[in-house]
């Protein structure tokens, strides 16, 4: 997990 | 996208339409924790803020609006248009020991100290355990009707469904989110009694009772 990380789920 | 993150979406989606129906059809929300629906919208709300920064695609923006509004239209139903209907006296947990720990533990454990990284964390510690206030008033009442049954079932499913999702992103994508995954893990082990009750009694036909 990093913090440039896009949440795709829901 | 893949078939267990499909079957999730569209099981946590089925847990909400029929929730909606229930109070709309019955005109009614006996049996329903309004405690859990708070905490439900809250999530929500709290989870998708990155609607207004993050593009993903058309199917995630829309079902987050659907999740978004689909809660706040049952929070109407239940503290304006239902309001006599609501369980009050049962329906006593205290939300504020689950608001408070979460955001607690969003602070010291999360991926990036963001304002927004920060309420998503918090958004999945919430919803893993925004359902016990509606278990602690199916287990004071000590029963729930079918399709209330059928509501917890379908919510329950899908996380556990997104526990799939989670095994398959890993082999197929090296894709993992610790925080999600652990979260996820603890929101479907809450569910456990609640699913075997519901296969046991209500798949047979029989209402959910529980032993006395």
């Amino acid at each position: 997990t990093g913090k440039d990380q896009q949440h795709d789920e829901l | 996208m893949n078939i267990f993150r499909l079957a999730g979406d569209l099981s946590h989606l089925l847990a909400i339409i029929l929730l909606l129906i229930k109070i709309w059809k019955t005109r009614s929300c006996a049996g329903i924790s309004g405690k859990s629906q708070i905490l439900f919208a809250v999530v929500y709300i709290s989870r998708y803020l990155d609607l207004v920064t993050t593009f993903v695609s058309v199917y995630n923006t829309v079902m987050k609006l659907v999740f978004i509004v689909s809660s706040v239209a049952t929070l109407y139903m239940m503290y304006v248009k239902f309001k006599a209907t609501y369980d009050h006296n049962h329906d006593s947990f205290r939300i504020e020991f689950l608001l408070v720990p979460c955001f607690v533990l969003a602070l010291l454990i999360h991926a990036a100290f963001t304002p927004l990284e920060i309420l998503w964390t918090f958004s999945i510690y919430l919803e893993a355990v925004a359902i016990l206030p509606q278990l602690f008033l199916v287990s004071k009442t000590g029963e729930a009707e079918s399709i209330t049954s059928h509501y917890l079932f379908a919510l329950g499913s899908y996380r556990a469904l997104y526990l799939l999702n989670w095994i398959y992103r890993y082999y197929a994508e090296g894709h993992y989110d610790l925080i999600a995954i652990f979260a996820g893990a603890i929101q479907t082990i809450l569910y456990c009694d609640f699913f075997y009750l519901y296969i046991t009694k209500v798949l047979k036909g029989k209402k959910l009772q529980l032993p006395a």
